[in-house]
């Protein structure tokens, strides 16, 4: 999966 | 930002407004679930604790600063001010066996095993089931108000509408986070009946009635 490292949505 | 998330992130302002509305202009809390206002408040505080470490925007942060505050203010309110009014004999779901899968859970399937990271995988997960106590509140009861059916349509569009958002996102921008996807798909499933039952009554005036 996509590993995010900051998460931008609510 | 997109018109779907920008849309969603609105009508869960605006679920949050009506809410508190609802609880102020009758000074009553009757037909709300306290425990599903304490699990939101748990999501929020361990979702957004990157306030802290993370700026992405102003409207991002303003957007976290709102959800938490209104989270605790509601809780101010069912509580301690309008606590007479909580109908605490009806609200009787146990939240643990909410809250003990979603930490095990989140310790197991998560992006990184880090504490920030752990928390918003366990705010992902929570927050998807954090609704089971209301709607346990309304089939006890067998009728919500038109006014807490709006609060409930309006929280349960928001997801909705993010899972637009996540398809959006994933034609044109290729990006995709499958935890929250999955968790939002389980959460608008849980207001599906919910939902049927708001467009067939409420919406044509009727209350919320479940049949007995």
């Amino acid at each position: 999966s996509n590993k995010e490292s900051q998460h931008d949505e609510l | 930002m997109n018109v779907f998330r920008l849309a969603g992130d609105l009508s869960h302002l605006l679920a949050i407004i009506i809410l508190l509305l609802k609880i102020w202009k009758t000074r009553s809390c009757a037909g709300i679930s306290g425990k599903s206002q304490i699990l939101f408040a748990i999501v929020y505080l361990s979702r957004y604790l990157d306030l802290f470490t993370t700026f992405i925007s102003v409207y991002n942060t303003f957007m976290k600063f709102v959800f938490v505050v209104s989270s605790l203010g509601t809780l101010y309110l069912m509580y301690l001010k309008f606590r007479a009014t909580y109908d605490h004999n009806h609200d009787s779901f146990r939240i643990e066996f909410l809250l003990v899968p979603c930490v095990v859970l989140a310790l197991l399937i998560n992006h990184d095993f880090t504490v920030l990271e752990v928390l918003w995988t366990f705010s992902i997960y929570l927050e998807s089931v954090a609704i089971l106590p209301q709607l346990f509140l309304v089939s006890k009861t067998g009728e919500a108000e038109s006014i807490t059916s709006h609060y409930l349509f309006a929280l349960g569009s928001y997801r909705a509408l993010y899972i637009l958002n996540w398809i959006y996102r994933y034609v044109a921008e290729s990006h995709y986070d499958l935890i929250a996807i999955i968790a939002g798909i389980v959460q608008t499933i849980l207001y599906c009946d919910f939902f049927y039952l708001y467009i067939t009554k409420v919406l044509k005036g009727k209350k919320l009635q479940l049949p007995a």
